[in-house]
C-alpha cells in the first residue's frame, strides 16, 4: 500500500565530543505501509532509548533540523510528557504521531507537515510535529486540533505551538494553543 | 492529484496482516 510521501527515519544519539550533525544518522526510508511496519518492528521502542537520543520521521528531502529551508519559517506542536509517562504513554503517543504523518491524517493540510520528533530526556520526554510555515494559522490550528484528538488527550489538556525562530532564541512562547 | 489517506484502523490492520 503506497504512502502519499516517502519518509526518512532518523536517529540522533547525543555525543558531546562530536558536532551535532555528526550525531544524526539516517536509519532508513520507506514509502509503503508494509515497509513502515517492517522498520517499526526492527527498531527499539522510543522508551528503551537512552537519554539524549531522538527519533525523527521527516518527509524525504527535509533534514530534521531548524536550519532546513522547509523548516526555518515553521514551528512545532509540542507534547511534553512527565517523567513517569515514559513507560505508560510515550511509545503509544509516538506511534500515534507517526500514523498521523504517514496516513496523512491532516488531509490537505498534511502538505504543511515536515515531520515529527521524539526527544528522550531525563527531565521529561517530548514529542513534536513540525510544520513548515508558522504564519499559516489555518493549517497550523487544523493540524493541532486533529493531532490532539488522535493522541486521545483530555479536552482539558492543552498543547502549544512554538515557532522555531522563537525556540532558537530560547523563547518558549506559545504562538498557538489547542 | 488525490491524496492517499489511511486511517489509524487501516494502518493497524496492515501491521497484523501477513
Amino acid at each position: 500500500h503506497p504512502l502519499q510521501n516517502r519518509w526518512a527515519l532518523w536517529f540522533f544519539k547525543n555525543d558531546s565530543s562530536r558536532v551535532w550533525q555528526d550525531n544524526l544518522h539516517l536509519i532508513t526510508k520507506f514509502d509503503t505501509v508494509e515497509d513502515f511496519w517492517s522498520t517499526y518492528s526492527h527498531i527499539q521502542q522510543a522508551s528503551k532509548l537512552s537519554s539524549g537520543c531522538d527519533y525523527a520521521l521527516f518527509k524525504d528531502g527535509i533534514q530534521p533540523m531548524w536550519e532546513d529551508s522547509r523548516n526555518k519559517r515553521g514551528g512545532r506542536w509540542l507534547v511534553s510528557l512527565a517523567k513517569h509517562q515514559r513507560h505508560s504513554k510515550l511509545d503509544r503517543l509516538w506511534l500515534e504521531t507517526m500514523l498521523c504523518l504517514i496516513g496523512e491524517s491532516f488531509e490537505e493540510h498534511s502538505r504543511e507537515v515536515c515531520g515529527a520528533v521524539v526527544n528522550i530526556r531525563t527531565k521529561g520526554d517530548k514529542i513534536s510535529v513540525w510544520t513548515q510555515e508558522a504564519e499559516n494559522q489555518a493549517s497550523v490550528l487544523h493540524i493541532g486540533q486533529v493531532y490532539k484528538e488522535h493522541l486521545g488527550l483530555s479536552t482539558k489538556a492543552t498543547i502549544g505551538y512554538q515557532a522555531h525562530a522563537d525556540t532558537a532564541t530560547k523563547s518558549t512562547r506559545n504562538k498557538f494553543v489547542v | 492529484g488525490t491524496r492517499i489517506i489511511y486511517d489509524r484502523k487501516f494502518l493497524m490492520e496492515c501491521r497484523n496482516s501477513p
